[in-house]
């Protein structure tokens, strides 16, 4: 599904010292997988990310999902495809702050152009969204009156209420404790078994080992690429 | 140091449905002490620790900070004690999005209404900051031009750079890989043993391990409130 061909990113601040936030980065992805992505932090994950939710464009090298060169995509198709193909969940959010958790969780709905619902149903599903993550209690708050897990599973529920084929989570259980962890890994692993591929950066290893795969990332290139664990 | 007598929170959202984030705490934190504060996602213990912080009011109940009843306190003084008095690492970094990681670490000097040291020695103390938390190397870059746990390591530095006697860490190594989260924990240790008093949020039971007492949180109540492991 996913094939990433040297990959490199670039940003050039501080006096032209330039960051290879990616280096030359090779890897693919299987439709079905469950792969976790590890590493230290400003290792690159979130710019690996970005790239594979079509949200960013590389400096260099091949992007192929699907069977299709991204960069060769209009901004149309590419609007489509993070609507309809990916359920991307932010490391930081990313929710809007003037609208309602059921609000934001309805965005991706809103702006399906396939077959459009009535309201109503839209409505019901976002909140079965959020009562999946826990929070059917909450629809009304906005992210400043959640707590930090609890924006995190706005988020959650907002990516994944498409039902996506690719769900990329960054950090999804960074703000979480056990307990919430275990049902936002629990509603993932569903997902998987109906078919979705997920690829998941964590840095926690009881997180990452949910996964079929671990992939280890430093420097902005792939160090360590390992099958085992559950699968 | 520290003294929370049935403190209270209560909001009122979604038809009047009052949510009680803190509901009648009783807890006290000796000077000196590093304790750690867990329990499940929403349970009121950012709002605590904002109450703590002196950024937030209590809707009942008493906050004792230093022997002074903090409600008793003019805005001036609070802003002083916000400035001199704590370090606040905050569960969603709170950097400001126009200043460098230099300039948001240096913000508590500039409003340091004691002396206030020249501009140069002020600029090399934040530099020493950013070095003591691996970010020496990314002074002059942006929150947006940084990763998630390079803008956590930022508001980190911020915090501990007036080496105030309390410091108050809201999940501050969420967003960590383990070895940048031991660095940081290495750190605080070497500001506790210095006399620093330390009040931390985590939902990882490995890095609650790290404090004297463990207090545990739930529907805003304290549910347990346990000494052992280090101290
Ligand atoms: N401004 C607000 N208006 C209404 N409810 C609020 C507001 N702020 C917080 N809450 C509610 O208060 C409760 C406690 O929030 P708090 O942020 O203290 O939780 P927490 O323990 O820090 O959670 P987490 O581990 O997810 O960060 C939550 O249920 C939240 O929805
Ligand atoms: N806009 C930018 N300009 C300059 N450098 C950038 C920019 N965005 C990211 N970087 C740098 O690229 C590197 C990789 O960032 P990235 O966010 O991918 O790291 P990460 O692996 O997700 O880290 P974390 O685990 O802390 O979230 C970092 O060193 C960061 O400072
Ligand atoms: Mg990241
Ligand atoms: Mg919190």
């Amino acid at each position: 599904l996913i094939e990433v061909k040297d990959l490199k990113k670039v940003y050039g601040v501080e006096e032209d010292s330039a960051v290879y936030a990616l280096d030359g980065m090779n890897a693919s992805v299987d439709r079905g997988e469950f792969a976790a992505i590890m590493g230290p932090s400003g290792s690159g994950k979130s710019t690996l990310m970005n790239i594979l939710g079509c949200l960013d464009t590389p400096s260099a090298g091949q992007y192929i999902l699907d069977g299709r060169d991204v960069s060769g995509l209009s901004k149309d198709d590419l609007a489509d495809v993070r609507n309809q193909k990916i359920g991307f969940i932010f490391q930081s959010f990313n929710l809007l702050p003037r609208l309602s958790a059921l609000d934001n969780v309805m965005l991706p709905l809103l702006y399906d152009t396939r077959e459009a619902q009535p309201q109503e149903m839209q409505r019901q599903r976002a909140i079965a969204a959020l009562e999946s993550v826990g929070l059917g209690h909450r629809t009304g708050h906005h992210p400043n009156q959640l707590s930090g897990g609890q924006q995190q599973r706005v988020a959650i529920a907002r990516a994944l209420i498409n039902q996506p084929p690719l769900i990329l989570a960054d950090e999804p259980t960074g703000n979480l404790d056990s307990r919430s962890s275990v049902e936002i890994m629990d509603l993932l692993h569903d997902l998987h078994k109906q078919g979705a591929t997920i690829v998941m950066v964590t840095h926690e290893p009881d997180i990452a080992r949910h996964a079929g795969r671990i992939l280890c990332v430093r420097d902005g290139r792939l160090i360590s690429d390992g099958r085992g664990g559950n699968n």
